[in-house]
């Protein structure tokens, strides 16, 4: 499962 | 945060800032594809939708909203304001930007990290973003001789992707799991678009001759 920080870029 | 992701926000706002400056100080967006700024407009709207939801750090909310907020009042402005939509150059901006959308969102429906409404609208942001200057280099070709503000504008925001290249080479060295293949090719696609405007942005500032792009 994507860790929830996953979009962490611009 | 690492200081190549860093510099590569930085150009991408610079890249916003010369824009600005070049609409409200000229009171001119000749030389501007209108479609290319819708593009970005919804790069940023289906990208940012954990805006509320996904808290990451004030860094991170203020400049999503900085981009929200300036790409859609670059659009609105092109639109509405009386003075500037004049110079609007309508008959040279004919590229049909539709066929981006649609091929960008169907690519987004098949690869994603996860078929979750925001994953695919991430994946959709992300493949948008790397065509969505095509529109501009199109228009530049067309229109000539491109004034300075508006090649710094399409050199910073070519530039600032090819920093993000460097960010993830260097977090896949120095984290663990870290994988952005979809981010990362699709950096690689948008930044090669860029790859001849770099050749005759760098002539023109070595010969110090007016940027002019082959027809």
């Amino acid at each position: 499962d994507l860790d929830d920080d996953y979009h962490d870029e611009l | 945060m690492n200081i190549f992701r860093f510099a590569g926000d930085m150009m991408h706002l610079t890249s916003i800032l010369v824009l600005l400056l070049k609409i409200y100080a000229t009171k001119s967006c000749s030389g501007i594809s209108l479609k290319t700024q819708e593009l970005y407009a919804l790069v940023f709207l289906a990208r940012y939708l954990d805006l509320f939801t996904d808290f990451i750090s004030v860094y991170n909310t203020i400049m999503k909203l900085v981009f929200i907020v300036s790409s859609t009042a670059i659009v609105w402005c092109m639109k509405r304001d009386r003075v500037v939509r004049r110079s609007y150059d309508k008959q040279l901006d004919t590229f049909r930007h539709y066929f981006l959308l649609a091929a960008s969102f169907a690519l987004a429906l098949l690869v994603n990290e996860k078929f979750t409404f925001q994953e695919i609208f991430w994946a959709f942001s992300i493949y948008l973003e790397a065509v969505a200057i095509l529109p501009q280099l199109v228009l530049l070709q067309r229109s000539g001789n491109v004034d300075n503000l508006t090649g710094q504008y399409v050199f910073f925001l070519g530039a600032y992707r090819a920093f993000y290249i460097l960010n993830w080479i260097y977090r896949y060295f120095t984290e663990t799991h870290f994988s952005r293949w979809i981010a990362c090719i699709s950096g690689l696609v948008q930044t090669a678009l860029y790859a001849d405007f770099f050749y005759y942005y760098y002539i023109s500032w070595k010969n110090n001759t007016k940027l002019k792009l082959p027809a």
